[in-house]
């Protein structure tokens, strides 16, 4: 399986991975839950 | 005309990298005001007591956020080394910088939503050498906006 | 006009070494604020913090903290929603974040 590698635990400077992984999940969403199943796509996170 | 072609061509890829090493920077910026800001925030609520046992979350840490109706399969090694999750749909992952700054502590640079006043505020969190780059911040988003405008490469630089 | 390039050329590569050092610097600084003991035990959010960005009453809120170069692997989403978790220097917390 690819499988995306991030490096984690340390202070900062991952924000822009997880950006790219956030994208895919939620497009994939959409194409796996095709037909029957409902996807519930997480509620973006506010800004305040 | 080769040798200027070749020269014209060298010139972008600086541009481009100049672009990419601003923005790092910038960037850098943004997590050290943010951080400076939490810890002042924090310092100033622990006057009046420290935070509750058990409520507080210390960095760094990421956040996985996903709807309630999501059934997670976890797995856990016994000596806690491993985790496995499987979700049964999607979710999100944020890290520390993300949510400081969805929390507001640098200030709406990164969006163009700082005021004067937290300008100010900003400049003061980081060495006087940087204070320009965070001034570009708040003044990029006006840059954005008066698109029109030209500026040489050198400028952007 | 190839002299004028080469002038423009030695002006930015000036710039981008400069952006070189200030990366550096700042990269070195932060590092130093963030192990610096009297910030670190004020470098926390609330519980409070998360609940006021995520809505709790319909969000679940997984914390994971992690010790330095844990390695996080996440599945091609196309195939499953699946995330591992692998720590070398101890062990890893994994909590959520309570609705109240």
């Amino acid at each position: 399986r690819t499988r995306i590698l991030v490096s984690i635990g340390e202070s900062f400077g991952t924000s822009e991975k997880f950006q790219k992984i956030n994208q895919m999940v939620c497009t994939n969403d959409r194409q796996l839950k095709r037909g029957a199943e409902v996807s519930i796509a997480p509620k973006p996170l506010k800004r305040l | 005309a080769q040798e200027c072609q070749n020269l014209e061509v060298e010139k972008q890829q600086r541009i481009e990298r100049i672009k990419q090493k601003r923005s790092q920077l910038q960037e850098l910026l943004l997590q050290q005001i943010a951080f400076k800001n939490l810890v002042q925030r924090n310092q100033h609520k622990e006057i009046w007591g420290p935070p509750s046992v058990n409520s507080t979350i210390q960095l760094p840490f990421l956040v996985i956020n996903t709807s309630k109706r999501t059934v997670i399969d976890c797995s856990i090694s016994s000596d806690k080394f491993e985790y496995l999750f499987n979700f049964d749909n999607a979710f999100e992952i944020h890290d520390d910088t993300d949510l400081l700054k969805r929390m507001g502590m640098s200030l709406g640079l990164e969006t163009g939503k700082c005021s004067s006043e937290d300008l100010r505020t900003a400049k003061s969190l980081v060495p006087k050498a940087l204070e320009n780059y965070v001034t570009d911040m708040y003044t990029k988003h006006d840059l954005f906006l008066e698109s029109s405008q030209t500026h040489s490469a050198l400028d952007m630089a | 006009r190839s002299q004028e390039l080469v002038k423009e050329l030695q002006d930015l590569q000036v710039a981008e070494q400069q952006l070189e050092s200030l990366i550096q610097m700042c990269t070195t600084q932060f590092k130093l604020l963030t192990e610096d003991p009297e910030n670190k035990g004020s470098a926390y959010v609330t519980c409070q913090d998360l609940r006021s960005i995520a809505d709790p009453s319909e969000q679940l809120v997984m914390v994971i903290k992690a010790p330095p170069e844990t390695q996080m692997q996440v599945s091609d989403p196309k195939e499953a929603f699946q995330i591992a978790v692998k720590s070398t220097q101890g062990p890893i917390d994994v909590f959520l974040c309570p609705e109240e």
